[in-house]
């Protein structure tokens, strides 16, 4: 499971 | 990528359809003013970060989806209020709000504020259509325009799910955002029946009737 860190979509 | 920029156009696409339509019938009957609600929360508490927001294509996109939002319930709650039903709107949204809530609580990717309103944000959007379908049900009926805007608003994430599988092949760094691709899948799966009837009926340029 990844961290969903990156906010890069909308 | 392709799929996500036309998953973005279509979202942008679904409120100007529903724009178009409240000013041009002057009238937002068979429209949920809950689902609307709710959607100006979903933006709220997903776009905390637009100050700092890097890529232009987003931060435009956020600004416009929060002003065209608001402009949507300033025109249902003011301007063209004596269309409203509030008879016919009749979720209750505190099950959505609760169910968002809980999720975001028990399974955010950190505590932070950001991620739990976040995580909020996406679980909320994957039912904030709800009351609107609800509403939908009860008229049995719905214009032309309320269907091609609900079509538009599904399409959106349905097209997402293309863009996460997209990048899971293609950016060897891309890690598979959980949250975000659980919820899409049940938002896409929720608009599963009207999709049906919208792609069965409205195509052949039938109004669009429950069955």
């Amino acid at each position: 499971v990844a961290d969903g860190g990156s906010k890069d979509e909308l | 990528n392709i799929f996500r920029v036309l998953g973005d156009f279509s979202h942008l696409a679904s409120i100007f359809i529903l724009l178009h339509k409240i000013q041009q019938l002057k009238s937002c009957s068979g429209i949920s003013f809950k689902s609307q609600v709710l959607y100006m929360l979903v933006y709220i508490t997903r776009y905390l970060d637009l100050p700092w927001t890097s890529s232009p294509y987003n931060f435009i996109f956020k600004v416009l989806f929060i002003s065209s939002e608001l402009y949507i319930i300033y025109l249902m709650a003011r301007a063209y209020k004596p269309t409203n039903d509030p008879n016919l709107d009749t979720f209750h949204v505190e099950f959505l709000l609760g169910f968002a809530g809980l999720l975001a609580l028990l399974f955010p990717y950190k505590y932070t504020i950001l991620e739990v309103f976040w995580a909020f944000s996406i679980w909320l959007e994957s039912v904030a259509i709800l009351p609107q379908l609800f509403m939908l049900q009860r008229t049995g009926e719905a214009e032309a325009m309320t269907a091609h805007y609900i079509a538009a608003l599904g399409m959106y994430r349905a097209l997402y799910i293309p863009n996460w599988i997209y990048r899971y092949f293609s950016e060897p760094t891309h890690k598979v955002d959980t949250i975000a691709v659980t919820a899409g899948i049940l938002q896409t799966i929720l608009y599963s029946d009207f999709f049906w009837i919208y792609y069965t009926k409205v195509m052949r340029g039938e109004k669009f009737k429950l069955p």
